[in-house]
């Protein structure tokens, strides 16, 4: 799996989103379906909730749209490109596009919901024989209205199930007419209509009035696309005239002839030679939930995997029966940790063994991340910050984050602090390592901690060294602090149990710093969520924050 | 009867997708999902020969890595697909 660069993702976990419009090839319910079970595949393995929004700004908003649609990344029509999403983000960052030039379905053909009929919304069932005759469509035989409808069962002739299929005789959707149906004729501009139509729009969507004037009472609603509908070219929407002639030829059923891509697509006008009116001809269609899962991947955070079994792949393929692949988990784990388990019951341990008992040649378990989902940026300050190891180390409520002091360092971690240094406690006040003897000091209340590598001491106390708290100690510690072998002086004086307490103050700095350190030939005196950086010549050079310089929140 | 179809390509209006070459196709495959032209963050931007591209692109789809533009990757480049670029750019 891959994640964007400076791995992107929200920083709260009830993410919200809205659905700004819909695709007249699916009944509304059945998109709002298919978006809220994408969200499920990303919810059921990481802690993030998603909520649904009906106005306002949510962090996803999700529309359909076709080639322009409004950002800089124009769709191309039927096939090729399916749709695309945005990393977390503010603004467009983090919204999810869907091509309407495509033919969304549920990934097997169209997805006709009913209406009405006593099948109580069922989705129709193809194929359905009615009197004897086979139907792979919505038909309009055995009514005088005009009205499409299908057999929820396979044979309606002993079922008697049935409902009506979309058609703007029955419903409109979006628009400002509530979903009521289109009225025919209608007046747009003075000018009658016997259809729905894409005039005055330059989006392609094809529009009604719900009444009989336009001019007059501007109410309208979108038309919803019959499952006998072609998609794409320049009458979406319509059905397909058979037969209709092309080239002086009549055709009785879809063709690729006269196209290079081997795309079935048929006329809608009996001549297609006089009319130029022609789409793509229904077909299986893309699956609107697999792809929408995809698109929220990266709405999350996730960029292009290149395991071909991955959701992630860049490329679509239908799969029936779908579930994450492991490499889809783990790429989101890393971003947002796993599914929040109730905490187990555990054997009671001391929590701070005594030295005397600590075996130094017990192996910790080896250092591994934990809940990403504390994020370092979002704390406003830390226990206690320190370089060990040539990484500058971040300390907070038993977790610790660590970066490499190069000018490159990249943030790692939450790690357990527990599990690297099983001795501490999960508050650390102080830190530092001797860099001459490699022994990391840790410091906690009044009391102290010596790691030379996996091997502890402690935890003694700092008073007996007569030091009565931690801001003594750095008093301590800023005496000595431009020697040359100041850590090494320091660390000697702790060891023989008679400390040089001097109580010098650098000007500029506070003396209550909790936190002192050498990071890029500066010493850092850290307190609160400030720091105060000083050069070789005693001088404060700069104050600043820890969480946008040295953290690079 | 056995004469083969002469078949005469239209251009079909409100079509957004164009007849073209498949030399064509792979540059604008290449150049839309990263793989070709990428501008670095300094703003320098590094022209990746074609065949480097190919090679990057098919160790993307998991096809043989051969740098040419064979049949395996013209049908990968065919394919529906997302839209976010494969090579962050």
């Amino acid at each position: 799996y891959q994640t964007f660069e400076g791995d992107l993702k929200w920083d709260h976990r009830d993410v919200t989103y809205r659905i700004i419009n819909y695709s007249p090839d699916m009944e509304s319910s059945l998109i709002d379906d298919s978006f809220a079970r994408a969200f499920k595949v990303w919810s059921d393995v990481t802690p993030l909730t998603f909520t649904r929004l009906f106005d306002g700004t949510a962090d996803i908003m999700i529309s359909f749209g076709k080639a322009n649609h409004g950002d800089p990344y124009p769709f191309d029509g039927k096939d090729g490109l399916l749709a695309h999403a945005y990393p977390p983000g503010e603004g467009l960052q983090g919204d999810a596009h869907f091509d309407d030039d495509e033919h969304w379905t549920l990934g097997k053909g169209p997805a006709v919901k009913t209406r009405y009929g006593n099948a109580d919304g069922a989705i129709c069932h193809f194929p359905f024989t009615f009197e004897g005759k086979t139907y792979t469509t919505c038909t309009t035989d055995g009514r005088t209205d005009n009205l499409p409808w299908c057999a929820t069962t396979a044979d309606y002739s002993k079922d008697k199930t049935f409902g009506f299929c979309p058609s703007e005789l029955l419903y409109t959707f979006g628009g400002n007419a509530d979903g009521a149906e289109c009225v025919f004729p209608f007046v747009f501009l003075d000018k009658e209509y016997d259809s729905c139509t894409t005039e005055g729009r330059s989006d392609g969507y094809r529009w009604c009035a719900t009444t009989d004037n336009f001019d007059r009472d501007i109410k309208y609603g979108f038309c919803p696309s019959r499952d006998t509908a072609v998609t794409g070219g320049n009458s979406e929407g319509e059905p397909c005239q058979f037969p209709f002639v092309f080239l002086g030829k009549a055709y009785d059923s879809c063709t690729s002839e006269g196209r290079g891509d081997g795309k079935l697509w048929c006329s809608t006008t009996d001549n297609y030679d006089e009319d130029k009116k022609w789409g793509f001809c229904p077909d299986q269609g893309y699956s609107l939930f697999l792809v929408a899962a995809h698109e929220f991947g990266h709405a999350l955070g996730l960029d292009h995997s290149n395991i071909r079994e991955a959701l992630m792949y860049p490329m679509y393929a239908y799969v029936e029966d779908f579930s994450l692949n492991k490499d889809d988990i783990e790429g989101i784990q890393y971003l947002y940790g796993p599914v929040p388990t109730p905490p187990q019951p555990t054997t009671p341990t001391t929590p701070y063994p005594d030295p005397d008992e600590t075996d130094p040649t017990d192996e910790p378990e080896p250092t591994k991340p934990v809940d990403p989902t504390k994020d370092a940026c979002k704390l406003d300050k830390f226990d206690s910050i320190t370089v060990t190891e040539g990484e500058l180390h971040f300390f907070k409520d038993g977790l610790y984050w660590k970066m490499s002091s190069r000018s490159d360092g990249v943030l790692k971690g939450p790690f357990s602090i527990s599990k690297r240094w099983p001795a501490l406690p999960p508050v650390i006040d102080s830190a530092f390592e001797d860099p001459l003897t490699k022994k990391l000091y840790f410091f906690s209340g009044n009391r102290f901690w010596v790691y030379t590598g996996q091997s502890v001491l402690g935890p003694r106390s700092i008073e007996k060294l007569g030091l009565p708290n931690i801001y003594a100690l750095w008093r301590l510690l800023v005496s000595d602090i431009f020697n040359d072998n100041f850590w090494y002086g320091f660390a000697q004086k702790i060891d023989n149990g008679y400390p040089r307490y001097t109580d010098i103050v650098f000007g500029g700095v506070p003396n209550d710093a909790h936190d002192v350190f050498q990071h890029k030939g500066h010493i850092y005196f850290c307190r609160d969520r400030f720091y105060w950086r000083m050069n070789s010549r005693r001088q404060v050079d700069r104050v600043g924050y820890v969480k946008y310089d040295l953290l690079k929140c | 009867w056995s004469l083969p179809l002469k078949s005469v390509m239209v251009t079909f209006p409100g079509d957004i997708i164009k007849n073209m070459t498949d030399t064509d196709l792979a540059q604008t495959y290449l150049k839309r999902f990263g793989y070709l032209d990428r501008v670095h963050r300094s703003g320098f931007q590094s022209m990746v020969s074609t065949s480097k591209a190919l090679k990057r692109m098919q160790r993307q789809m998991g096809l043989e890595e051969t740098g040419d533009l064979d049949k395996s990757t013209l049908e990968a480049m065919k394919r529906p697909r997302c839209g976010v670029p494969d090579v962050a750019n």
